[in-house]
């Protein structure tokens, strides 16, 4: 499913580079629930932005869903990719501050032209799943952190991606409900096939990745499948 | 020190009320290193507003270092309150764009007007206890979710306050670099008296502790001293 091959990420700041990644070898299969954890700053925050087509490679390259290389697709063409194959959960969430908590989780298919009758269907589904029933007309910022981080959840999963990306997706849960949005994307994975990517310092996220892959200093160093027993 | 009676706090929102604190008693004692744990959504961001002086009660009232009733204050005196006594690490970070890592770190020491040889003396040992040293001229997007947190962490410290009030503080961290700063604080506390009150989820701050608070649906539900074993 996703490919990657000697990715470098390189940011300049002045006179200063931070190599932000450092020659990243990955390969992921359809259908895995793999988690990748390393220090602050180590690197994985960069490494799903390059999955999930946000930004490219100073080097090396990123193939999707065995035929996409990242470096071809022109804007409007990683924007499709991004609106109908791929769900992102932003570790600071980039929940739009003048929608609610229904039109944000509905933003997706909003932009997909879903007939409105099956839209909430979707929504409403998640809303009561993520547990936020009682609030969702309510906005962002009338809102708690952990109750924004289960909205930009929602979000992600509502157009029923094939792949996740999932950016420290339980920070700011506690464990009740972290556990929630767990079982809501094992589910999907499960039904679905739908692929996870974490990235997480969550023990339980871990616990419940298939594999994880350890990320430090922007180099893989680590990459553990777990044995069914 | 901190002294809650009856604090009750409402958002109005259309014809919805959402009670977000239903009649909190609290006594913080000058010194404590207190945990606020609960539910996501179950008040705790609101009560430390509360007592950082950032909003006050709907009913009942807040006495702040056996002097300040919050109701009584106006802008002039929670403004300087806020700046000599109490430092507030936000939930969502609130780093200034536009400044560096060392400047918003020294904005409150800028605020005091604190001479500048001994500003930078305190912004380069915060930043080096927090590990940001190779990152201190960047500006916040051009850092790591972490990295945020550990300058939001920074900034709050800087002044020496009496009172921390930590909303989530480890919340984007990993294991290694969470107790780096959970060490700090103990520190502080430890060797100034200085009163800590964390909200969090993450049980390494719990296990600190000496005392905690559980919150659910805007209510104290427990408070446990820890006994000295
Ligand atoms: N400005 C606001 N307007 C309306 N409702 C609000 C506002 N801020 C918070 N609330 C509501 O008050 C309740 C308590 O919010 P609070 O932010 O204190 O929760 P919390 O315990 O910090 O949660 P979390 O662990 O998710 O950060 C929530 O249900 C939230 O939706
Ligand atoms: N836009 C940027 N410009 C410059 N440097 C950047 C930028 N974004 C990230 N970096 C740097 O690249 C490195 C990796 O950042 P990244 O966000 O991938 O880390 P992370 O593993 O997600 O960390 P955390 O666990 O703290 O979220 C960090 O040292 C960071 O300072
Ligand atoms: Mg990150
Ligand atoms: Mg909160």
């Amino acid at each position: 499913l996703i490919h990657t091959v000697g990715v470098t990420k390189d940011y300049q700041l002045g006179t200063h580079t931070v190599h932000a990644l450092r020659g990243v070898d990955l390969r992921v299969r359809p259908g895995e629930f793999l988690s990748i954890v390393g220090p602050s700053g180590s690197g994985k925050t960069t490494l799903l932005n390059m999955i999930g087509c946000l930004d490219i490679p100073t080097e090396g390259m990123v193939e999707l869903f065995g035929e996409f290389d990242t470096r071809d697709l022109d804007d409007k063409a990683s924007t499709l990719l991004r609106r109908d194959r791929i769900g992102f959960i932003f570790q600071s969430f980039n929940l739009m501050p003048v929608l609610n908590i229904r039109e944000n989780i509905g933003l997706p298919l909003d932009l997909q032209r879903m007939d409105s009758k099956e839209m909430n269907v979707r929504i409403d589904e998640l809303v009561e799943v993520v547990g936020l029933t009682e609030f969702a007309e309510h906005r962002p910022e009338e809102l708690s952190g952990g109750q924004r981080q289960r909205v930009a959840v929602a979000r992600a999963l509502v157009t029923q991606p094939d792949l996740v990306l999932a950016d420290e997706p339980t920070a700011n849960l506690d464990h009740e409900s972290g556990m929630a949005i767990l079982r809501l994307m094992q589910k999907m994975n499960e039904t679905r096939g739908t692929t996870f990517i974490f990235s997480t310092h969550d023990p339980k996220v871990m616990d419940l990745a298939t594999r994880t892959v350890v990320i430090e200093d922007g180099m893989v160093t680590e990459d553990t499948v777990k044995s069914k027993s």
